[in-house]
């Protein structure tokens, strides 16, 4: 399913997102 | 020249890759040295449990695809990916053992770059194999196009619009879609003016085919040029058509060594 390959890797992308976030915030705090 | 090849990949990929390069400057000018950074658990799980699926997910396309392309590209992302997630797993239980560990946050940076790296591995791959589905389509038309030397009668012209005709306007969508998803102009614009022609073409080659086959009919005199006039389209519809296929192999990267 070509939509379902795009669709996780969206999620993973999101979740990596959140993770550098969670490092920068802190830093930069 | 665009980063990210198709505008899928570049909405997925592009704010995390804007995030981690800023990262990497903050940590390479020392900006977050000496300074704790908390228990990052309950994020890398995220990543941990993103990263299960999209591999389950690949590993199910590959086993269920017939492309061997994608059958022998996808495992190395799946690996880079995995090793990159390791990583960060790694990266978050030394920084809960000490907040001021730099080789975690190495590990962090690191396992952040690869998962970026690999996710656009698999997208990218993923991406090639639907590319080939249009070309395996544009190679299609390809072969039809020379049947027309051997349309000799007004059935056969006619079996062959109707076959020609669908064949024709998969191609002309699947193009489209395709020229939509591209992020580099001059490729959308090649693909565009391609495909145009090749639209154009068409109702021309069937009026030559028809003009030869009612000569040939009759008996009448001009049938050479008539043959000469059909020929002369089909070459350039086919010229067009191999062009298409040759500008959706192009990537960033080839443009960029053209230039």
């Amino acid at each position: 399913d070509a939509g379902e390959m795009v669709r996780q890797a969206r999620v993973l992308a999101q979740a990596t997102s959140d993770l550098v976030n969670a490092m920068r915030s802190d830093a930069e705090a | 020249m665009p980063v990210f090849h198709t505008k899928t990949i570049e909405g997925i990929l592009e704010p995390v890759a804007q995030q981690i390069c800023h990262l990497v400057i903050m940590h390479e000018e020392g900006e977050v040295d000496g300074k704790a950074i908390p228990d990052l658990t309950g994020p890398v799980a995220a990543v941990q449990a993103a990263v299960s699926n999209l591999v389950r997910v690949g590993k199910e396309t590959v086993q269920t695809t017939e492309d061997q392309v994608m059958k022998r590209d996808m495992p190395p992302a799946f690996i880079k990916v995995e090793n990159s997630c390791s990583k960060l797993v790694q990266a978050a239980q030394m920084l809960k053992a000490d907040p001021y560990s730099v080789p975690a946050r190495d590990y962090l940076i690191d396992g952040s770059r690869g998962i970026l790296s690999g996710t656009s591995d698999l997208l990218l791959t993923f991406d090639e194999a639907e590319v080939r589905k249009v070309i395996r389509v544009c190679k299609g038309i390809l072969e039809y196009l020379t049947v027309a030397e051997v349309v000799e009668t007004m059935e056969d012209l006619i079996t062959y619009t109707k076959n020609l005709g669908p064949g024709m306007t998969k191609m002309s969508k699947m193009i489209e879609e395709r020229q939509q998803e591209l992020t580099h102009q001059e490729h959308r614009q090649m693909l565009f003016n391609s495909l145009n022609t090749v639209k154009q073409l068409l109702p021309v080659l069937i009026s030559a085919i028809k003009i030869f086959v009612a000569i040939k009919s009759t008996h009448s005199a001009g049938v050479d040029e008539a043959e000469r006039n059909r020929c002369f389209t089909f070459e350039k519809m086919s010229a067009e058509i191999s062009e298409i296929i040759r500008v959706l192999q192009l990537t960033t990267w080839d443009e960029d060594t053209w230039a």
